[in-house]
């Protein structure tokens, strides 16, 4: 079974 | 002051209308090059990224950088009473309140006028680096979004397997399975049904179909869809604009 994944461990707050 | 007219309403409404599902409460930050747009979907899984640039509307005018918070609902009911071939002109000032939106039917002169309150809304706005991707993909938009409605019926996850010659999709849920597979083609007559990959590396990612679907959504903006994919970054699904462009970028399913 696979998890889902988040975006905002990709992209930094500004 | 903002003064912001397309040609036609039903430009603005498509844009609305491929992202209102995913995500509400949206500010939309209007500097003089034109209006940007960020929002990520309440899951936090899904992120959506419009620009629109001035050389999209008729006319354009934006003196201070001003943001416009707005429920998408909410403009998208005043969205509905214009129509479609009516001009339609975005008004602010410069501390708004609330957005003016003007519809024109200049044949008939008919001028309907709508005001929209606008909302303080607190929401970050993230860093979007240039990331690398292992895959890129330029297909039709209708030929992704059958893809994507067909095969979420089976499961609540899709696999886009992309190899040096082939993109597969692939879905195995409780009442069976299903995959669609396709090749780049050029089509001389009809160059946007033409398939185009560039596959650095293989790739094997797993999307949540519920994502899929709402992405899709943006494909009356475009007859194309860009799709680039890499095992290491979020995957990136775009529609351009004449100026500009609507983004999603959606995270992967990933192994325990």
């Amino acid at each position: 079974k696979k998890k889902q994944g988040s975006i905002e461990s990709f992209f930094k707050r500004s | 002051m903002l003064e912001a007219k397309f040609e036609q309403a039903s430009l603005f409404k498509r844009i609305i209308d491929g992202f209102k599902d995913c995500v509400q409460l949206v500010n939309f930050q209007c500097k003089e090059d034109g209006i940007i747009a960020q929002a990520v979907d309440d899951s936090r899984v899904l992120l959506v990224s419009l620009e629109i640039g001035k050389d999209a509307f008729q006319e354009f005018r934006c003196d201070h950088p001003i943001t416009l918070g707005m429920d998408l609902n909410s403009l998208s009911k005043i969205l509905r009473c214009g129509n479609n071939t009516d001009s339609l002109t975005l008004i602010a000032d410069d501390t708004p309140d609330s957005l003016l939106l003007l519809f024109e039917d200049t044949k008939r002169e008919r001028i309907s006028e709508y005001s929209l309150k606008l909302m303080d809304i607190d929401a970050d706005f993230l860093k979007i680096e240039e990331l690398q991707y292992d895959t890129t993909i330029m297909m039709p938009s209708a030929d992704f979004s059958k893809t994507v409605r067909d095969l979420s019926q089976l499961s609540d996850s899709l696999n886009i397997l992309v190899t040096k010659e082939t993109i597969k999709f692939v879905t195995d849920g409780d009442i069976g399975s299903g995959s669609v597979i396709m090749k780049p083609f050029i089509d001389m007559e009809n160059p946007d049904e033409s398939i185009k990959l560039e596959m650095e590396q293989p790739v094997d990612l797993t999307f949540g179909s519920k994502y899929l679907l709402d992405i899709v959504k943006g494909s009356a903006l475009s007859n194309k869809i860009g799709i680039r994919l890499s095992s290491e970054a979020p995957a990136l699904f775009q529609f351009d604009l004449t100026s500009g462009f609507l983004q999603f970028f959606l995270a992967p399913k990933f192994s325990d």
